[in-house]
Order: structure tokens, then C-alpha cells, then sequence
């Protein structure tokens, strides 16, 4: 098997101001593949409590459109994961 | 051949074991190395016991790795037997550990979702086991063990990231690690759990918002802990109860271990608050367990006093 490749796959940052907004990404998560990076899983999404989420580069333009759309105020913490894991070997060989 | 073991680096599994097998080698007199089991696709569970006497003494255990994608917990187990065998003889309070405590360290708990995470899918979280009526593979080893087993919603779906499984330690990894300390119960005093990312120190329960009885003392812990850990780097961590410091939790191993009578029983959510989540960079590696050392050797020196 190949290994599975992350590109342009995106990580988002959201605090839902309230119970709609938490609402809101309950949801997006019922109707997208959503890995949650904390907290680990959907049903801990609260409001106030920071979010944050990985994307496959498929879902995020939507997933981008519907949080604007319903004013939910999101950053995206990580643009392109598959650049990010292999950033993560920043140190030289001994 | 394995390749070269380097703690500034993120280590595969192979690299891990020759290790293992190093250290036994150049400490024998300070280091064994035990295995407790294997996995699901059988690999070995080693733990190493590192400390100074044999004999019946007080010991903390601590493991690394449960979650396969949290790569920065198994380096820090590496980093604490590498700190323990460098400075015994050299530093005072390190010196004094290890004359007077074992420390029971299992370097990668859950070692096939490590190495399926090195191989396969760097974003890996749960063991490797098979799912009855599913196709969707893993247990989440931190949700498997048998406290308040079932309470959690949604955990009952093998395709989650956080399935408890079919059962309270269903899983091989899970009943390897609770026969060990159960079997040395009377000694451990103390149990440690590494995890990433967030950064905070933990304490029972998540499973209830009830707190132990001794949690002035855990809070107490936690604040001197986290304190310390701030004066290298000033990172800032959180401490408190699992439920209402991060989120509630069932079968974690934390609120088992403390239910068993393990009364002083913590977890590490180490670096970093997002920047990087589980891909934190190689060179943020030794920053980490630096500062993370001096909250373990807080704790390991608060037991060795006051259990």
C-alpha cells in the first residue's frame, strides 16, 4: 500500500460563540469527513471551547463557505498538512 | 539494521527497540528491559524497569504512545530513561530518585498503530485490531479500559476515532499493561500518561464530574508541576480534572488506574496549543522534554516523600 498522502488537506481553528455556532459544526461534521484533533470527537464540541479540525482538500472550500456564511469565526491553523509532516523532520542526521 | 537512534529526532519503531536493547546493554546495573505482552500483530511490549535496587520499593509508572500519532510522547519516554542513566551519579535529585524508586517505563504502548503511523497514515490514532461486522479497523486503547467502560455516547461505532471497543479490555495491548500493574500494585505509587497536544496536566476524573478525595493534594501537584515546567521556556500549561479541564472522558487509563489505588495518577497533554498539533517539528523535540522533566522529577520527588 501507498502511504496515505495529506495534500492540501487543511486544519481549522473554531470557537463557537454559542450553542447555534456549536450546532453548526456538529453538523458539518455529520455531512463531511472530519478528523478531530481536539477535542477527539463531535460530541465534545461546546461553545467557547476552541475546535480544531482536519479537512480533506475536497471538503474545505465548502466547509470554509458554510462557516462564513453563518458568521462562525474560524482560522485555518494548517494550509497544506502533507507540507507540515514533512516539515516536521527539521533536524539534520547526527 | 535498524539505523541510528538520535533523541533529537522522531524514532520508528525499529529504532526504538534497538534502543531498548542499547540501554540494557550500557546500564545493565540500572536498566531491564521486561516484556509484558504483545500486540495484535505481534509485536513485543517492553517495558523498562529503571532504577538502582532490586527489592520491594516504591515505583511510578509511565507510559508513552497510547494514541499512534502523537509521536512527541514516545520520544519523551526516551528522553526521560536517556536524562535518568546520564545524570544518576551527577545530579542530586535524580541520584536520589533512583536509589530510592523504580520507575516502570513503556516506551510505545500502542506499538502497531505506531508503526502504521511511520508506514501507512501519519494521522493514525488507534491500535490495529479487526472489528467484527465492520471494516473499519481500531480501538481507541484510551477509552478501552474497564472503568465506566460504557457511559461515554458515541463510542460504540468501530469507524470512530475514539471506539472503546467490543469490551473492557478487549484489547491485548490494554489487558498486557493492566496485568503488569496490577501485578505491581503494591509498589507503584504513582502513574503517568503521555499524551499530545494541548498542553496541560491532568488529573482524575473524566468519566464523572465528581472529584477524588485527594484532589486538594492532586491540584496541589498539578499547580507545582506545571510551575516548574514554565521556569525553562515559560510554556505555559493548564492543570485540573480531565472532565473540566479538557472533556469527559470513559475507560481512560488515567481514572482506571486511579480506581485501582493508584492515588496519585496524572496525565500530559504535552506541546504544543496548535501551531503544529501532532506534527510538532523534530527541533521542538528536546525544548519539550526538557521542560517536561522538570514537572516529572517534581512529581517523582513528591511521591517519594509523601506516599
Amino acid at each position: 500500500l501507498a502511504p496515505v498522502r495529506f495534500d492540501r488537506e487543511k486544519v481549522f481553528r473554531v470557537r463557537p460563540q454559542d450553542d447555534k455556532q456549536a450546532n453548526i459544526v456538529k453538523d458539518l461534521a455529520k455531512s463531511n469527513e472530519l478528523d478531530f484533533w481536539y477535542p477527539d470527537a463531535t460530541h465534545h464540541v461546546a461553545t467557547n471551547m476552541t475546535v480544531d479540525f482536519r479537512a480533506s482538500e475536497k471538503e474545505s472550500q465548502s466547509i470554509q463557505s458554510a462557516l462564513e456564511q453563518s458568521n462562525v469565526h474560524f482560522e485555518i491553523l494548517i494550509h497544506d498538512l502533507q507540507e507540515e509532516v514533512e516539515k516536521q523532520f527539521d533536524v539534520e542526521d547526527d | 539494521a535498524p539505523g541510528r537512534h538520535s533523541y533529537a529526532k522522531y524514532n520508528d519503531w525499529g529504532k526504538i527497540v534497538a534502543w531498548t536493547e542499547k540501554m540494557v546493554k550500557k546500564c545493565p546495573e540500572m536498566v531491564s528491559r521486561i516484556q509484558i505482552g504483545s500486540t495484535v500483530e505481534n509485536n513485543p511490549l517492553y517495558i523498562l524497569k529503571v532504577g538502582k535496587r532490586a527489592g520491594r520499593q516504591k515505583a511510578i509508572f509511565m507510559d508513552c504512545g497510547i494514541h499512534a500519532r502523537e509521536w512527541v510522547s514516545p520520544a519523551f519516554c526516551q528522553w526521560f530513561v536517556y536524562q535518568a542513566t546520564k545524570s544518576y551519579g551527577k545530579n542530586k535529585i535524580m541520584t536520589k530518585l533512583l536509589d530510592q524508586m523504580n520507575f516502570y517505563i513503556l516506551p510505545v504502548f500502542n506499538v502497531d498503530g505506531y508503526i502504521w503511523s511511520w508506514t501507512q497514515n501519519r494521522m493514525w490514532r488507534k491500535n490495529r485490531s479487526r472489528n467484527r461486522n465492520s471494516t473499519c479497523i481500531g480501538t481507541d486503547l484510551n477509552r478501552n479500559f474497564d472503568v465506566s467502560w460504557s457511559s461515554s455516547p458515541n463510542t460504540n461505532n468501530p469507524c470512530l476515532e475514539t471506539y472503546r471497543g467490543p469490551a473492557p479490555e478487549s484489547e491485548k495491548e490494554t489487558r498486557a499493561v493492566t496485568a503488569f500493574i496490577r501485578s505491581h500494585l503494591k509498589s507503584i505509587r504513582a502513574y503517568i500518561t503521555f499524551h499530545s497536544y494541548s498542553q496541560m496536566l491532568l488529573y482524575p476524573y473524566g468519566y464523572t464530574p465528581r472529584l477524588p478525595p485527594n484532589h486538594e493534594d492532586l491540584a496541589k501537584v498539578g499547580r507545582i508541576a506545571t510551575e516548574a515546567l514554565s521556569t525553562r521556556y515559560e510554556t505555559r500549561y493548564v492543570y485540573g480534572p480531565i472532565a473540566s479541564t479538557i472533556y469527559p472522558t470513559s475507560g481512560s487509563s488515567l481514572d482506571w488506574a486511579y480506581d485501582l489505588g493508584i492515588k496519585h495518577t496524572f496525565a500530559f497533554e504535552l506541546r504544543d496549543k496548535g501551531k503544529f498539533g501532532f506534527l510538532l517539528p523534530e527541533s521542538r523535540i528536546k525544548p519539550t522534554c526538557r521542560e517536561t522533566m522538570l514537572a516529572v522529577k517534581f512529581i517523582a520527588k513528591y511521591i517519594l516523600k509523601h506516599t
